[in-house]
């Protein structure tokens, strides 16, 4: 079984920044194990 | 041994005999010699595929990227009833066991697929069938919730495939090589869509039909059409939208918890095909996201949008929607098209729909 998630996350707050990453970030790799409960990603509180 | 023995044995008899009865005798190898040949071969197709499991261990280990190869088997998987063999394997996992025989099927299954029993909430003996077994809860505290109130937490137990922030295009990489869009997995009444549409429409500032016109028309083009046109609105990204694809191996925990405090919208669910979604078939099937039995919630949360889709596979085709107890999916189809348009539900009262807590249980893969 698999299941996606899609959401949409903090952005940069300087507006027409296009250079900058979003404020999200994944803390997980790929291949990684997890479970549930853990942090997949996070943001930094404005 | 026993073959070769009865070979030799009859060597020597027809070699006594002169030779008389060696028609009779002939007959005799056909029945041992097929099984022999069988055996042989299912050896052989054995020991390629761990060689092509090991070829692909060492590529990996060097960094190459495993790129999307269709092969006949993929092709083969789409000629067989998945979806009636995983209700019948639901069926016979659904039988009551004696509590005498429970706890060595249970550890046996947990052997084959790595479980830790020790979590079960509840002794082997309880669980009357392998599929409530499959679906089992935890002990309490095993899954703590992380505190950091600014993180997305995993709503599964599982691997990580895929993550990453859609770009323009809003494609997600199955595996190098295979991409599917957003829409074509949530469905193209998906408020993504809709918003995304919507944006479209007010940067053109023209007037057009509303979204929802013309996507109950477009469901079928979406479901049939190649990948390459299966994107409706290529032009259009939405900023700060990513994405997070976890693979549930089978001896895996099977619930979905939330993965943050969210309102859930809607429910669409779509009646696909229940290909396996192991690594191999994520290699081998294009689609596979976009075509299998799936459920899918849609709400809000603090910071916009939020999905999840939970996409059934072999034999793991029931999903179990805890806020909607009514909900079955791989019933028998009437229809023999795989491109139906999905279920959809709005949840009252319209725009608050359910509230979910971080870490509330939301959804269990169930086998069938």
């Amino acid at each position: 079984s698999t299941v996606v998630l899609v959401f949409q996350a903090p952005i940069p707050k300087l507006a027409g920044d296009k250079s900058a990453s979003s404020e999200f970030k994944f803390s997980v790799g790929r291949g990684d194990r997890i479970r549930v409960g853990e942090p997949l990603g996070r943001w930094c509180d404005s | 041994t026993s073959f070769l023995r009865k070979v030799q044995t009859t060597q020597y008899r027809a070699s006594t005999n002169g030779g008389g009865s060696s028609r009779s005798e002939g007959n005799s190898y056909l029945v041992p010699g097929a099984t022999m040949a069988t055996i042989v071969m299912l050896g052989a197709l054995h020991a390629r595929r761990l060689y092509d499991d090991k070829k692909l261990e060492e590529a990996r280990d060097k960094g190459a990227e495993l790129e999307f190869q269709p092969d006949v088997k993929a092709t083969f998987l789409r000629l067989l009833p998945l979806r009636s063999i995983s209700r019948f394997w639901g069926s016979l996992t659904g039988m009551e066991l004696p509590i005498w025989l429970r706890p060595h099927v249970y550890r046996a299954w947990a052997r084959a697929f790595h479980s830790n029993l020790e979590e079960a909430a509840k002794p082997l003996e309880e669980y009357a069938s392998l599929r409530e077994f499959f679906v089992r809860t935890l002990k309490e505290d095993c899954r703590p919730i992380h505190s950091d109130p600014c993180c997305l937490i995993s709503p599964v137990d599982g691997t990580v495939l895929r993550f990453g922030e859609l770009k323009e295009g809003m494609m997600i990489e199955q595996v190098k090589g295979f991409s599917y869009s957003v829409s074509s997995l949530l469905g193209t009444s998906s408020f993504l869509t809709v918003k995304a549409e919507e944006d479209v429409q007010q940067e053109s500032i023209v007037q057009e039909k509303t979204p929802r016109d013309g996507n109950k028309k477009s469901w079928w083009r979406i479901a049939l059409a190649s990948p390459k046109v299966r994107d409706p609105m290529p032009t259009c990204p939405m900023k700060g939208l990513f994405y997070c694809v976890l693979y549930l191996h089978p001896g895996d925990y099977h619930r979905i918890h939330s993965p943050v405090d969210w309102n859930v919208l809607a429910r669409r669910h779509f009646s696909g095909r229940l290909f396996p979604v192991n690594e191999r078939a994520t290699r081998t099937i294009g689609n596979l996201y976009v075509e299998n039995e799936r459920v899918v919630l849609e709400g809000r949360w603090e910071e916009g949008f939020m999905a999840m889709a939970a996409i059934g596979a072999t034999n793991i085709g029931s999903i179990e929607l805890f806020i909607e107890p009514a909900l079955r999916t791989n019933r028998p189809k009437k229809k023999l098209l795989h491109s139906e348009p999905p279920e959809e539900r709005i949840y009252e009262p319209e725009g608050v729909g359910v509230m979910l807590k971080k870490g509330d249980e939301i959804a269990a893969f169930n086998m069938g």
